[in-house]
């Protein structure tokens, strides 16, 4: 399914490129930004983490980590993707969010699959990386909702994160079975009715690392663009945990507009191993979203 | 919550460092100091003549973790940090009634 | 009494003792240390080269303070060592079982 | 255990480590570090101009003991330390979960 195909590399890429964009100015406020950029808009590296231009991070790596220990593990184990992003904290990546790393330390200590509730964890980390756990269960409710609180909680486990996780992913699932923005629309409005603190309107003016802000502002982002890089641009320029508000726009104009809604101008600056891993997960995801595999 | 204070040889830093990032601990403050122990000083060498010192030069690692990792850290500490001989260090558990990470207001274990 | 240990951002140092004056406080003890966590390294020119380190210089206050201003203190250091960017630092409390003035004997809140 | 932290003028280290080994205390940690307080800062000649910096240079001890030589060690080093004038220094006295040393992994009192 072309169509299909076209969407869910749109949505993945989008992810990338948005994180690659809004690390150059994580931590920095919108007003800065300008300062800085004027609107900020080409991969260009930098940052706080001093990044090649074109290169990810956490958002893009931890959501690799799980797109793969889901392809070797087809009928699901919460325990291997636990273990998989274990051994890619030990690698010593570019950067890891405080919340993944506590979570990831007590499983590596442990061996739990879940720490208690915790209202230190109602950040990001849990719905930045959720991508491939969509692609691999899109003709299968439950196992979608399982399987995303599943790894969520990891590292994450708070209501909030849990709403950000499943409300966003259900959003980009409706869109990649072909839905349009209004029937995006529609996804976003159920979410909000359950969760009324994700209402974007009016958007409130703050990105941070709270799931909270950063699903209004991608919400705001999606909603007042007409493209892809309009959506990403918009989300990032604000400022905040912008690679992570950058991913999350990305993966959702991604799964509306599709891969040719990605400029040229980052689809090559883009690092090139991220694209071919991305090209090569996608349709193996989507063959085990396909067949409705067994929770 | 627990302050973790390790006074160790300063060619087993990145050792010690190596092995806490083996089990998830990058948060850490070093501090240069001076050892007085067991182990006595050592000679130096000055504009060509030779002196001894009375203390040896140690670093000061203070971490702070939760309560249920203090045995994991300290046995990481160890293993990481001996040698066998003398003067290898000492490690220091003391209470800690807040920890506050100071650019998000986080306070408690979500602060480490 | 309890004793305040701050790790903070080094240019931070003269705002956080300005605002910690105007609340009557000017005694403290403070360190050059090296902090490692979320913040990596930074690049340092060495006689014309680049290379990178893999700390960041930090500075360290300790304060010992009464238990009824803990919070103020706190709230204090805060807002003057915040800059919202990853790196501000951290506070630990820790308990004091007593505080001595060596000059005058003076013990308890009296020797702060 | 507690850990006795004492801040003291740096001429003054010989005679503490003099008077604390005569009550067998040999094992310590020391750090130069910079102290703020009633006693304000002092003036440098630097190139040959004069300018004044705000601190005044301390020591820091830091000293792991046994509960039951607390006051002994307390007494010992006011009485070495003190000369009377402002800026003498503090002492501090913390609470110790645990201590260890390293290089055998004797814990308690037998690792001080
Ligand atoms: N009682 C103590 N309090 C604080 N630090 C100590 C104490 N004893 C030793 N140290 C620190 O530990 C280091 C190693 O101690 P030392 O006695 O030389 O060797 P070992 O622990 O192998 O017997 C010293 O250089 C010093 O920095
Ligand atoms: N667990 C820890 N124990 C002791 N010091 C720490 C710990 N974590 C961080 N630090 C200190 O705090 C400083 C800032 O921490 P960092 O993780 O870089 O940023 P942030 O607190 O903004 O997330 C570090 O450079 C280090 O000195
Ligand atoms: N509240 C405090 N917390 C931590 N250290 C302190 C405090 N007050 C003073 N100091 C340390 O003790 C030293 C001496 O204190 P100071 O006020 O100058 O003299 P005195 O104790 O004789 O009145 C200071 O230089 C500083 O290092
Ligand atoms: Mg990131
Ligand atoms: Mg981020």
């Amino acid at each position: 399914d072309a169509v299909l195909m076209e969407k869910a590399l749109g949505a993945y890429v989008g992810l990338a490129v948005g994180d690659a964009l809004g690390a150059s100015v994580e931590f920095m406020t919108a007003g800065e930004i300008a300062a800085l950029h004027g609107v900020h808009k080409d991969l260009r590296g930098g940052g706080w983490l001093r990044l090649n231009s074109g290169e990810v991070t956490d958002d893009t790596q931890m959501s690799l980590v799980l797109g793969e220990a889901i392809l070797a593990n087809p009928a699901w184990d919460t325990r291997r993707v636990a273990g998989a992003f274990s051994l890619w904290l030990q690698g010593r990546p570019v950067d890891v969010g405080n919340t993944c790393r506590r979570g990831l330390r007590r499983f590596m200590t442990d061996g739990t699959l879940s720490g208690p509730p915790n209202e230190g964890d109602a950040g990001n980390g849990a719905a930045m990386r959720n991508l491939p756990v969509v692609l691999s269960t899109l003709h299968d409710d439950e196992a979608f909702r399982q399987r995303s609180l599943e790894q969520a909680h990891i590292t994450h486990n708070h209501r909030l994160s849990d709403a950000g996780t499943l409300g966003l992913g259900e959003m980009t699932r409706v869109l990649l079975k072909g839905g349009d923005l209004a029937a995006a629309v529609r996804a976003m409005e159920a979410m909000v009715a359950a969760e009324p603190s994700f209402n974007p309107r009016p958007w409130r003016g703050c990105s941070s690392g709270y799931i909270v802000d950063t699903v209004r502002t991608v919400l705001d982002a999606f909603l007042n663009s007409d493209s892809l890089e309009e959506c990403v641009v918009r989300a990032v320029n604000r400022g905040g945990d912008a690679d992570t508000t950058g991913a999350l726009a990305g993966q959702l104009a991604g799964a509306l507009y599709g891969l040719r809604g990605v400029p040229v101008r980052w689809l090559r600056k883009l690092d090139p191993v991220v694209l071919d891993r991305i090209r090569r997960q996608v349709p193996a995801l989507l063959a085990q979203g396909g067949r409705g595999m067994p929770p | 919550m627990k302050l973790i204070t390790a006074i160790i040889k300063p060619f087993k830093l990145e050792e010690v460092k190596e092995a806490l990032s083996e089990i998830g601990i990058e948060g850490m403050t070093v501090t240069e100091v001076k050892g007085f122990g067991r182990q006595k000083g050592h000679t130096e060498i000055y504009r060509g003549s030779e002196y001894t010192v009375d203390f040896l030069p140690k670093v000061k690692l203070e971490i702070a973790i939760a309560d249920d990792i203090v045995s994991k850290v300290i046995e990481t500490i160890i293993k990481a940090a001996k040698t066998g001989k003398i003067g290898d260090g000492k490690i220091f558990v003391t209470p800690l009634d807040e920890v506050i990470r100071i650019r998000t207001d986080e306070r408690g274990d979500s602060a480490i």
